[in-house]
């Protein structure tokens, strides 16, 4: 219930209107919106049960390491509702043939792989957001210092998940674990995006905030 | 830390 109290509202893409539209302008709009959204991830990453519990060096270490599949199962979750296109906003959707033409094919593959998977296990809010917050403290970063913190922190989650599977889906046993089995396939849609957006950067046609950069550079 | 300044604020500084 914490983690429900917490989620931020989704924002909105922010295309300049006197850009004419391009492909170009997607990225543009692409790579603003996902730089807010990280912004608002680290707010929400605080709310998370245990987390600000952690040293700094330590939060700063799991943020820089499962940043990307956080963002990468929000957008996942907001395209559960599509057979064929990337939800990135509400105003920022992509079909194959638009991801094609801006570059972006191989995440749109990846990341449609992922979402049809949610899609036929019928992923519900609740479990998106545990997987959310298990993704942060599961990143395996390196150079923890508090090992053990960190892994009380993952075994909150992982307590909060099968209490919540047992109470709601006490028929389907094998529930929490298909969830958690889905974790490597997060990690590899995660590494394919951050593949995609280093490329973007080292061709550099998209300008990227500050921040994006940053956090890109520790996944490299 | 050095390397990772905005973070590093962003966590230190509340939201």
């Amino acid at each position: 219930s914490q983690l429900l109290v917490s989620e931020p509202a989704p924002l909105r893409a922010a295309p300049d209107p006197s850009t004419p539209d391009s492909d170009l302008k997607t990225l543009l709009t692409l790579c603003d919106l996902l730089n807010r959204e990280l912004l608002v991830m680290i707010g929400w990453a605080k709310h998370i049960p245990g987390f600000t519990g952690l040293s700094l060096v330590d939060q700063m270490a799991l943020l820089q390491s499962g940043w990307m599949e956080t963002l990468v199962l929000n957008v996942v979750w907001r395209s559960q509702g599509s057979a064929d296109e990337l939800q990135f906003a509400e105003n920022l959707r992509l079909n194959e043939s638009q991801s094609r033409a801006a570059g972006l094919h191989d995440l749109y593959t990846a990341l449609r792989h992922l979402t049809s998977k949610y899609q036929q296990m019928g992923l519900n809010q609740e479990e998106m957001l545990t997987l959310k917050a298990m993704s942060l403290a599961n990143s395996d970063a390196e150079n923890v210092e508090g090992a053990d913190a960190v892994q009380c922190f993952q075994d909150a989650l992982h307590e909060a998940l099968q209490e919540y599977e047992s109470g709601q889906r006490p028929s389907e046993s094998h529930r929490a674990g298909r969830l958690l089995m889905t974790l490597p396939l997060l990690r590899q849609t995660a590494h394919r995006a951050v593949r995609c957006f280093s490329r973007l950067h080292m061709e550099g046609h998209v300008p990227m905030h500050k921040l994006f950069l940053e956090m890109l550079e520790a996944k490299i | 830390q050095e390397k990772h300044k905005i973070l590093h604020k962003l966590l230190q500084n509340g939201n």
